[in-house]
């Protein structure tokens, strides 16, 4: 699902920003 | 019995409603007092002529874009929860997959003026009218009646806010790995509501919420006129839509 989903996957990974 | 007395539940659960409130003030996108402010600031019959004659991919392409940028105010929401990050990657990606655009359109009902049946959008606020060369009449139509229901309700911030955690929050959505955890915080947060609704003596409000049927089946309809609008506009989705917007819906 992480492969299918990376942006959603490094927005979630990122810092609060 | 939670609210009565100040057990360490009670103590958890109000920690909970504040976490969730901060959350949300910080990823509203658009502060109520300003959206407030400008509900009568309606876009002029020209600017409505310019909007309806542009191509249906520009116009595509623009709401996806607001779409996008709301969605990326959710992604903020969710992280922001206490309880969300704890949720392993695969079952916070199916939340929000399945959730982010729910919460959208909840969140929607902040920016809709249920007096002229506008939208603030790009600026100013639209009519169901101007958003004509989408091709989706229906859609929109669905759209607008369904933040005209919400608008009915009278949501207060808080309300709003705990309304959207719980949309989001949701153990029944498909594909969960660990259906338990997600449940549990499910669980926190419908409490956390309804003491907030019992606080403000707001119970009401439980009965007259929307079904979650409802949201899903607006979600599936605008599923639903991406795959048209794809198959008229070959190409298009793939060169001009935001890639986050492409991830969750095409």
């Amino acid at each position: 699902l992480q492969e299918k989903h990376r942006i959603l996957h490094k927005l979630l990974q990122n810092g609060n920003s | 019995g939670l609210l009565e007395s100040p057990t360490s539940a009670g103590v958890e659960i109000e920690h909970l409603t504040q976490n969730v409130l901060k959350s949300y003030r910080e990823t509203c996108q658009l502060r109520a007092e300003d959206l407030q402010l400008r509900r009568w600031d309606t876009f002029s019959r020209e600017e409505v002529c310019a909007y309806q004659r542009k191509p249906m991919e520009e116009m595509w392409q623009r709401c996806a874009g607001r779409i996008t940028e709301a969605i990326q105010y959710v992604v903020e929401f969710a992280k922001r929860l206490r309880g969300f990050m704890d949720l392993c990657q695969n079952d916070q990606i199916v939340l929000l997959k399945a959730g982010a655009m729910e919460v959208v359109l909840v969140r929607m009902c902040r920016a809709f003026n249920a007096d002229n049946r506008t939208v603030f959008f790009e600026g100013k606020y639209a009519g169901a009218e101007l958003f004509r060369s989408l091709g989706c009449h229906e859609l929109i139509s669905s759209i607008f009646d369904f933040a005209q229901s919400l608008c009915a309700l009278h949501f207060s911030e808080s309300e709003v806010a705990l309304f959207s955690a719980l949309v989001l929050v949701n153990a029944n959505r498909p594909w969960l790995q660990d259906q338990a955890k997600v449940a549990r915080l499910q669980g926190h947060l419908d409490v956390a509501f309804r003491v907030l609704l019992r606080r403000t003596r707001r119970e009401g409000l439980l009965a007259r919420l929307p079904p979650p049927g409802r949201l899903r089946a607006l979600c599936s309809q605008h599923v639903e006129q991406l795959q048209a609008f794809r198959r008229l506009h070959p190409g298009v989705l793939h060169a001009a839509f935001p890639p986050l917007y492409r991830e969750l819906f095409a």
